[in-house]
């Protein structure tokens, strides 16, 4: 998968971080410090479908579809999260309780084209 | 962030505050929080630290049924105490838990950490008693259940774990917010107050290990 660098426009994940100081929330989360908030941008040539991200012979298999069925003019493709981790999150309640969950699928890790 | 004056610089700033706020979107919705939550009173920083690292020390080994439910939301809660005043036979511990009525909690585990600072040539033994309590005046006398009793015996000062597991689920099924423990010394154990909450560095604190199922989960399952 593609990280994005200044001027990349296919599809690729730009990476974000959110300090909770910068927010002011560090006073009832415990940890993380921040939260890593990744998106998908770029475009999507259609014969890239299905990839990067994906296993190549799902591509392929994408590819020959897009080719045998001449869907070029009116198929299109999306650049949207293929890989996504968890978060731990330590946190305080209204009753000033200390509550720990995992949150699943939260940070995306790698992006590729529909 | 189109209709922001075209300058980089400004450019960069509407960014920031989108995924500024994105993010708080995301944590509340995924923490199933309505909005971030206004801390009534703070614990102290030493409390806090002493209960992660007991939590971390005395971790719960993963069972085969959580590894098996491994997609329904586990959280671990950490409850400090708060003191009430004196009620004639000991004292009274209040632990606040709170969720919202579409919410089936499962409890795994629960344990009560009890710090006892007791003089080291003396042997001292308790009864532990925990009731519901309600409303907050609901504390002298009146009829109340009694969700546990449990005997303790004291060697020394040092932490004390007690589970509580089945007393807690049925808690928690009722009505009840609020969990009122209540201690009383047998023997010469001297005042159970200078006992427990002798210092705010070792508050006494609960540990749960809750499941949440969302109504219609089975649904979704099928």
């Amino acid at each position: 998968s593609l990280r994005c660098s200044q001027n990349s426009n296919l599809c690729c994940r730009r990476d974000y971080y959110v300090d909770f100081r910068d927010i002011g929330w560090n006073d009832w989360i415990i940890k993380p410090e921040g939260y890593q908030i990744n998106y998908c941008v770029g475009q999507c040539p259609l014969h890239v479908a299905g990839s990067p991200g994906m296993a190549s012979s799902f591509h392929t298999a994408v590819f020959n579809l897009v080719k045998a069925n001449n869907i070029q003019a009116s198929g299109h493709s999306c650049c949207v999260p293929t890989r996504r981790r968890p978060l731990s999150v330590l946190y305080f309640d209204r009753h000033s309780n200390i509550v720990k969950t995992d949150i699943p699928d939260m940070i995306v890790d790698a992006c590729g084209c529909s | 962030a189109a209709a922001e004056p075209r300058c980089p610089a400004c450019a960069a700033a509407a960014e920031r505050r989108l995924l500024e706020e994105a993010a708080k979107r995301q944590l509340l919705e995924k923490l199933r929080l309505r909005e971030r939550p206004k801390l009534i009173h703070a614990v102290p920083r030493a409390a806090v630290a002493r209960a992660l690292r007991r939590l971390q020390a005395g971790g719960a080994r993963r069972g085969p049924e959580e590894e098996e439910e491994e997609e329904e939301r586990s959280y671990e809660i950490i409850s400090f105490a708060e003191p009430e005043p004196r009620s004639p036979s000991g004292l009274g511990l209040r632990f606040q838990f709170s969720h919202t009525q579409d919410q089936d909690i499962h409890i795994l585990q629960a344990q009560l950490w009890l710090y006892l600072r007791v003089p080291q040539d003396l042997v001292t033994s308790l009864t532990l008693r925990i009731f519901p309590a309600g409303g907050e005046g609901e504390v002298a006398g009146g009829n109340r259940t009694l969700l546990s009793e449990q005997q303790l015996r004291a060697r020394g000062s040092g932490w004390h774990t007690l589970t509580l597991m089945p007393t807690l689920q049925s808690f928690f099924e009722g009505e009840g917010r609020t969990l009122r423990l209540e201690l009383e010394g047998h023997g010469d154990g001297g005042d159970i107050m200078a006992m427990v909450n002798a210092s705010w560095s070792h508050q006494p604190f609960l540990v749960a290990k809750a499941r949440l199922r969302e109504p219609g989960h089975h649904m979704a399952k099928r």
